[in-house]
């Protein structure tokens, strides 16, 4: 068994989670926060088989496109203070970020 | 050293925690959603020893148990939209989801 | 690739994020409760190359510090409910508390 963690944009998750239902896959959903455009994003906890990997990461590439985010940065995000001017900046958020880990052992209670 | 990471329903999630405690393990609580009913339940992040994770999981049986969910499906779960009328659907939620995971490394500071 | 699961201090997160930010290090943060004092802290989710770890927990040191907090336990945290007399308990918590896992596959859409 494998436990998939999807940081995914908000946007997508109602649809990815509803067409994982209709798989049969199982999912649980965490509110989340991005390190560095501290906007809220969405982590998913995904249980599978080995072998529903590749399945799962199909419908999380079919179903979360990246998007370009402007941000005006109020801090900067980098250690940039003396020469700064806060101006729009364009950053390419994308569809998602996932990491697959194995399971030792599942129990359902 | 093990991560056990339960998720298991609101309702059991005080004295599950009171448990676990009086008994020196330590946990971290996350709110989460289920995926397909979309109800909020609990996630929570367990490190304890190797031969400490029977014990977890006892007591996670021991406090964790099914409930019987009646929803009114608003948009159908699955694909059947066509021949969809909204009627009462009851759903089983077992008492707990535990994913037992190895850990490499772990530092208390 | 390695995923680091770090529990912190509310106070030591954004502090964190921003230098881990500066050094090129991706984060998601999910806000969490501590299972003992019920108290509300930061669990970091950081993904990153294995021979990076030493260098993000070296980050968390230097930024996440112990702090002692003077709770009065409304109800026991264990079992004493019989010669209990609420007062205040002085319980010391530590900077982080860092778990790190493997991880088998990392996909970025
Ligand atoms: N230090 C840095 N310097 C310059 N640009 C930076 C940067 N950190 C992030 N970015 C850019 O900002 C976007 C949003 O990052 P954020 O941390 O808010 O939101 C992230 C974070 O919540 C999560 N994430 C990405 N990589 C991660 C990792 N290795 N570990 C944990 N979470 C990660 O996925 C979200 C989207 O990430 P994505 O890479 O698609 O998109 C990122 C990336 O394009
Ligand atoms: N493999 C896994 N990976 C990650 N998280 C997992 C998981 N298996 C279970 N969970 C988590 O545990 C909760 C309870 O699952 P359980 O299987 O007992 O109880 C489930 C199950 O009886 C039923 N169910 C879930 N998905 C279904 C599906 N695709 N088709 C039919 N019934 C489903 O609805 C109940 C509530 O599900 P919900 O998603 O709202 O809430 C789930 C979800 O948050
Ligand atoms: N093995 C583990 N697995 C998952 N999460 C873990 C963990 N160890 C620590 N944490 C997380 O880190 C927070 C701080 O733990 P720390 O051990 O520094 O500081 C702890 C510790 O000094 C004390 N404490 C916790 N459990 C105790 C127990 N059963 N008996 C006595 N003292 C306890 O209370 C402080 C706050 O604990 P709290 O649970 O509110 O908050 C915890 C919890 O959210």
């Amino acid at each position: 068994l494998k436990l998939v963690v999807a940081v995914i944009q908000d946007k997508d998750a109602v649809n990815l989670l509803q067409l994982m239902a209709e798989e049969g896959f199982r999912a649980t959903k965490l509110s989340s926060t991005g390190g560095f455009l501290r906007e809220g994003n969405t982590t998913l906890l995904i249980g599978c088989e080995a072998d529903s990997v590749e399945r799962v990461l199909d419908l999380i590439r079919e179903n979360c496109r990246p998007r370009e985010r402007t941000v005006t940065a109020q801090s900067p995000p980098s250690g940039m203070l003396d020469s700064y001017a806060p101006f729009p900046l364009e950053v390419s958020v994308g569809g998602a970020t996932v990491f697959v880990l194995d399971v030792e052992k599942c129990v359902q209670i």
